[in-house]
């Protein structure tokens, strides 16, 4: 069965696209069959995957709006293992497009149907905002993933994301679970993050991975080159990181 | 005359709500008359300025929705000669409630017509995307300054912000100006901001403020004492950055 997760949090800049870029390059080099899915009008998980060209192409805009080509949108990454759905700018306007018809929060889950047997992780990277867009993704998920920056704004939004997935659960996906909360960015040196993490370990246990994604600057020049830090270096702290998180995730997702 | 200032940025985490809360705290220890709209659902600015009730009160949701109470949202912050207009949640849903009415980009300049004599500066907060409330915002506004982050999906998604800035200009609001890009969260032993902000510099050139807002681990604790930094620690590296950006801001839009 395929594992479908949503990495969301609405607050912004908080490493929802650094986690879902890497996360997937590290499940492919587990031999993961894996596809992502760009929902947010930025690109930037498109960006960092190599994909420089968001027009005129088929994208999550034609899975949202189920037009004819929406089977067809999946291309191949460098990465091997990995592919993407890209973004493209005119996902901005599909809250407004879909305001009014029916069934318009389901619309993702019946396009991603056409891609599930393919895949063994399909992992949805959502923009900084708890609209339809979002909406979509967390009724397609089997899981949703939080990022967490160990930061002041972004822990007084976390009560916000996760009481929205409690919505959704009781509301309109029963199936979907908190898969965890993954604190990024994180430095050891800094009072306030300790802060933070403790006080989330002591609120939510074990919905918080083990792992903790650390500053690194590797991470966030791998971007400029287009490649995942995996490949960008991979013995940086944080490749090392990504990876022990998907192991994490492996041990959590696939018990057996 | 009153400046209406929007501090946007589509791209998450930039530093729109930091800039927001302290460059008002600035301009108003430097006697101007300052009013902080909060236009983002998270309402962080409201938090940053000490309004931790957002539940049941007048809000910038009445100034785009025009109710009844819209002329009476503004409250007194802890700081003298600063008010703010905070947040609520339900202006996440504002997109689609004015969906299809007509003039629905131009409500909040009516709105803050009622406010505009009591203010010498009123600076709006905006939410991270290029939606209606931001739409609003920039309509409203005599100019606009963008907050960058040193980083490259920021730098990626600077010409999305600058080019809808230039649209709304030539079809909507004719005196827009782009008041200028502030480099935020700055490290200059960061090989990759450094390379960023020397390419923003060479294309844009006075666009781009003198001031620099350094990464200051005083700048992200302020918000968890409900206070700006230059309160809560004057003598750090932040608070003076900011204190530098007010007077710019005044030598810019104040040349006499
Ligand atoms: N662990 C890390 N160490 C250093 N930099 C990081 C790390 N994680 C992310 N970054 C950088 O921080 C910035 C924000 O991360 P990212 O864009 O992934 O967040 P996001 O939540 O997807 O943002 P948005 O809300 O705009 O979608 C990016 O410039 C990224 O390169
Ligand atoms: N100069 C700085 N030094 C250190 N931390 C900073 C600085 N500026 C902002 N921060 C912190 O970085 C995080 C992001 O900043 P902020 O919330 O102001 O960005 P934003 O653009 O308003 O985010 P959003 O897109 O979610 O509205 C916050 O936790 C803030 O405290
Ligand atoms: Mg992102
Ligand atoms: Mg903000």
């Amino acid at each position: 069965k395929t594992h479908i997760i949503a990495i969301a949090n609405q607050k912004g800049g908080v490493g929802k696209t650094t986690t879902t870029v890497n996360l997937t390059t590290a499940l492919a080099a587990c031999k993961k069959r894996v596809l992502v899915v760009d929902l947010d009008a930025q690109g930037n998980a498109s960006t960092g995957l190599g994909v420089t060209d968001k027009t005129d192409i088929i994208s999550s805009y034609d899975l949202l709006l189920h037009t004819e080509d929406f089977k067809n949108a999946a291309v191949k990454t460098q990465v091997p293992g990995l592919d993407i759905i890209p973004a493209s700018m005119d996902i901005a306007g599909v809250e407004v497009e879909l305001a009014g018809q029916t069934g318009r929060e389901r619309k993702l889950k019946t396009s991603l149907n056409s891609y599930a047997n393919n895949y063994d992780y399909i992992v949805l990277d959502c923009p900084p905002n708890l609209g339809l867009v979002t909406l979509n993704a967390l009724i397609a998920s089997t899981s949703v993933i939080v990022p967490l920056q160990a930061e002041f704004y972004a822990l007084e939004g976390l009560s916000q994301i996760l009481s929205t997935v409690n919505h959704v659960k009781s509301n309109s996906n029963p199936s979907i679970k908190l898969g965890g909360i993954v604190l990024t960015m994180f430095d050891k040196r800094n009072n306030l993050a300790v802060q933070v993490s403790e006080d989330v370990r002591k609120h939510l246990g074990a919905k918080v991975f083990d792992t903790v994604i650390p500053r690194n600057v590797r991470i966030a020049e791998a971007p400029s080159f287009g490649s995942p830090v995996i490949l960008h270096d991979h013995n940086s702290a944080g490749a090392k990181a990504y990876i022990e998180l998907a192991k994490e995730v492996l041990v959590k997702f696939e018990p057996s």
